[in-house]
């Protein structure tokens, strides 16, 4: 699976994924990916582009959560990500995010996760393991 | 504020000793895809387009599970699907089933811009895709052979594997998984 987020210097936020799936999956199975709130989500305060296990990741309703909990509790993006990823069962989950104030945040509960974020106050990071 | 972009290439349990060969095309596919993404935001492209374009790379690099190098089904073909989300409109557009499309997530923009609907799958999907006319290639152009391998691991494991973790192969005795090198199984 691969996705991307991305926030400009207005505040707008888009989110997307794309993936193969699983190895062996059966004919017709579908994941996270294009489940909005699962796999993939934005809204006016974040966006989040998940992987993993789809069928935690749906079941969890990653995406939505995470933003949820920024739009009614508040949260960071931070809290908020760390919160659904900590709760997911482990090793299914990991995501990538941004926030309409540019905060940027890349967590997973598996051994790692291919990732790369930037921002504007020239912070940048490319990583696989913690 | 300041814009900001993150971009991912799966998760799973990559092994510690993913040995270079396989780590390094990673890290630099991972490189140029943030840099062209960081461009587009410094032209003030907007988000859509930025995200969109990063995941278009991503999904001609043959060594991530999207596009190029998508995993294989039980019967070894390509089912990819993807999707693509406007934050501030909350317009999105969903696809899957896809076995002949070059870039899903392009195909998935033009069912949120160009449809009522939010998601097209399978049969529907794809002649979509052909009235869109998008890019198409024959279902082998996704097909890796390191994917070949990995769908035959997966069979001997009677396994289906989320991204990058490693089959422990039933007729072997028990391998760490850190032992088995990258896998990028989906």
């Amino acid at each position: 699976t691969v996705g991307c987020v991305a926030v400009d210097g207005n505040g707008n936020l888009a989110a997307a994924t794309s993936t193969g799936g699983l190895v062996n999956k059966m004919i017709g199975r579908i994941g996270d990916t294009p489940i909005v709130g699962a796999g993939t989500y934005a809204n006016y305060l974040c966006a989040i582009s998940a992987t993993g296990k789809g069928e935690a990741i749906i079941r969890a309703t990653v995406g939505r959560d995470v933003a949820a909990l920024m739009e009614y509790k508040g949260l960071s993006l931070k809290d908020a990500a760390d919160c659904v990823v900590e709760n997911s069962p482990k090793g299914t989950t990991g995501l990538v995010a941004v926030s309409v104030t540019g905060e940027v945040v890349m967590a997973f509960n598996t051994s790692g996760m291919f990732r790369a974020c930037a921002k504007e106050d020239g912070t940048s990071e490319i990583a696989i393991w913690d | 504020m300041g814009w900001a972009i993150a971009l991912h290439g799966g998760a799973g349990d990559i092994p510690l000793s993913l040995p270079p060969e396989r780590r390094l095309p990673r890290e630099e596919t991972l490189r140029r895809c943030l840099r062209i993404g960081v461009a587009a935001l410094k032209a003030n492209r907007p988000p859509l387009d930025v995200v969109e374009l990063v995941v278009r790379e991503l999904e001609n690099c043959p060594h991530f599970n999207a596009g190029r190098g998508s995993v294989l089904t039980t019967n070894a073909t390509v089912e990819m699907e993807a999707c693509i989300m406007d934050g501030n409109t909350k317009r999105c557009g969903a696809v899957s089933g896809l076995s002949t499309v070059v870039n899903a997530i392009s195909l998935a923009r033009l069912v949120m811009e160009k449809t009522p609907h939010i998601y097209l799958a399978f049969d529907g999907a794809e002649s979509f895709a052909r009235e869109q006319g998008v890019e198409t290639r024959d279902a082998s152009h996704f097909i890796t052979p390191e994917n070949i391998e990995r769908l035959t691991q997966a069979k001997a494991a009677n396994k289906v594997q989320i991204d990058y973790t490693q089959p422990v192969l039933e007729k072997t005795p028990q391998v760490s998984s850190s032992n088995i090198g990258d896998s990028q199984i989906g």
